[in-house]
């Protein structure tokens, strides 16, 4: 199942991707993702931001998603 | 990995080969004088080069690291977004090193308005070096930034990534860093005289020996260290206890009392006496000006009844202890009491709560003490020191000559 794609959502994809939390796609074509490595994502994010892990993007996880922060991804392959 | 992964710095994989390196700024930003942002630039990689043997060298031309201002697309595919969001990136080692600051930001410098600019370059140039970020929050290289921050240090996090790619700091150029004692590398330890003290000679006093425990110790501005015990105090020399004590605090410190909670002797000169929710200032022996004052007056931000307090030889910076917690306290910062303060001494690895007294030796070790017995802090693990005999080890025997 494709995650589901609230506005929210979709700025989130773009911030776990660009940080290297989603391996980024080409841009050019989008990409199926299933909920569990959606989820995965997100809780990865919350453990390094050093926020509550819920796997889901509550207030606090979109705050933090907006706090100014250095351009460099957080996962580095 | 996993959740219960500690946290810690990340290293990006690669790094130079080469400690000698060079900068350059091609492309400033707009709303700050060029000399200032020079200073900031530089003061940004003194940071790493605090704590390493690297060096960081302004020039033209071929450089290592080149660092521009740029706004929005400037054709690395990274594209910057204006003000807030994305600050600054910069490239690994691997990658060149470079570092791109976003020219939409409002960058200032030593102010609480707009984006520090020291901070935040200091954080790139970490990413120019081969760290990555760091899961440890209160670290220089976590992904966030947290504001200016008048007191900064580099958290023991960063200190430990940087030193794991380049290595420890050997030659000695800015006095401002780790008193880099050579001894610190523990072969100082070896030699146990360094700190035993020969036997005192039977006119000394020996009471120090059936009770060792003590209210604080400090050194003089002239370089004596004092004991201080109830109303009395004694004078320790290189080997024991000298001759002729204990004498009357009030007879040698005028107006001073007696059961003293903690004493410190700052980079002015002048030394600090604190007991209860009172300090008093002395200039030698002689009381410098009205005192006793209130610690809230003069040290916003600090709790009255101390256990402890010193100024450390790794930052030069003055901490106070009490209980489980301490407090770093700079008075040349506004606040000089951060509000991440106060944290747990249980930071400074090996040291115990509930102290006695802690000073800053005249060989530039620091060292806690609590009931009959003493630690040494070695500045650059930032832990208690692993040596043999182990820490803790008898103030009795080592320190007055029992």
């Amino acid at each position: 199942r494709c995650a589901n794609s609230a506005p929210s959502d979709s700025s989130a994809l773009i911030y776990l991707s660009q940080y290297g939390y989603i391996s980024a796609s080409r841009g050019n074509s989008s990409q199926l993702l299933d909920e569990r490595s959606y989820k995965k994502a997100i809780e990865d994010f919350q453990s390094f931001a050093g926020i509550d892990v819920t796997g889901q993007l509550d207030p606090v996880t979109l705050e933090t998603m907006t706090l100014p922060r250095c351009g460099v991804k957080d996962k580095v392959g | 990995t996993g959740d219960n992964r500690a946290k810690r710095y990340a290293l990006q994989g690669s790094r130079w080969k080469v400690k000698d390196l060079t900068y350059k700024i091609s492309k400033y930003p707009g709303k700050l004088k060029r000399g200032d942002v020079d200073k900031e630039i530089q003061r940004a990689f003194n940071v790493w080069s605090g704590y390493t043997d690297l060096t960081f060298t302004p020039k033209s031309g071929q450089v290592h690291i080149e660092i521009r201002f740029e706004t929005g697309e400037h054709g690395d595919g990274d594209p910057f977004d204006g003000p807030g969001g994305t600050l600054a990136h910069a490239y690994f080692p691997v990658f060149g090193g470079d570092a791109h600051f976003d020219a939409s930001e409002s960058w200032s410098i030593n102010s609480y308005r707009g984006t520090n600019l020291f901070q935040v370059a200091a954080h790139e140039f970490g990413h120019s070096l081969g760290l990555s970020h760091s899961d440890v929050r209160q670290a220089l290289m976590a992904p966030f930034y947290r504001g200016y921050d008048p007191l900064f240090s580099l958290d023991t996090d960063d200190v430990e990534g940087i030193q794991a790619l380049y290595g420890k700091k050997t030659k000695k150029d800015t006095p401002s860093f780790d008193d880099d004692n050579d001894d610190q590398d523990g072969e100082f330890d070896e030699s146990p005289s360094n700190e035993k003290k020969t036997p005192a000679p039977p006119s000394v006093d020996q009471s120090l020996c059936a009770d060792p425990k003590f209210d604080t110790i400090f050194n003089s501005a002239e370089g004596y260290t004092y004991v201080f015990k109830g109303d009395k105090y004694w004078r320790l020399t290189e080997e024991s206890i000298a001759p002729g004590y204990p004498k009357k605090i009030s007879e040698t410190w005028p107006g001073l009392e007696g059961n003293i909670d903690a004493a410190f002797t700052y980079k002015n000169g002048k030394t600090y006496f604190f007991k209860g929710s009172k300090y008093w200032r002395y200039k030698g022996r002689k009381m410098d000006g009205d005192y006793p004052k209130e610690i809230s007056e003069g040290f916003t931000g600090i709790p009255d009844n101390l256990d402890a307090a010193l100024v450390w030889s790794g930052n030069g910076k003055i901490y106070f202890y009490k209980g489980s917690k301490f407090w770093r306290f700079d008075p040349s910062q506004r606040p000089p009491v951060k509000s991440t303060y106060p944290k747990p001494i249980s930071n400074w690895d090996g040291v115990p709560d509930n102290l006695n007294a802690a000073f800053q030796w005249t060989n530039g070790y620091t060292y806690f003490y609590k009931g009959n017995a003493y630690y040494r802090f070695n500045d650059r693990a930032f832990a208690v020191d692993v040596t043999n005999p182990p820490f803790p080890r008898s103030t009795a025997y080592w320190w007055f000559g029992c």
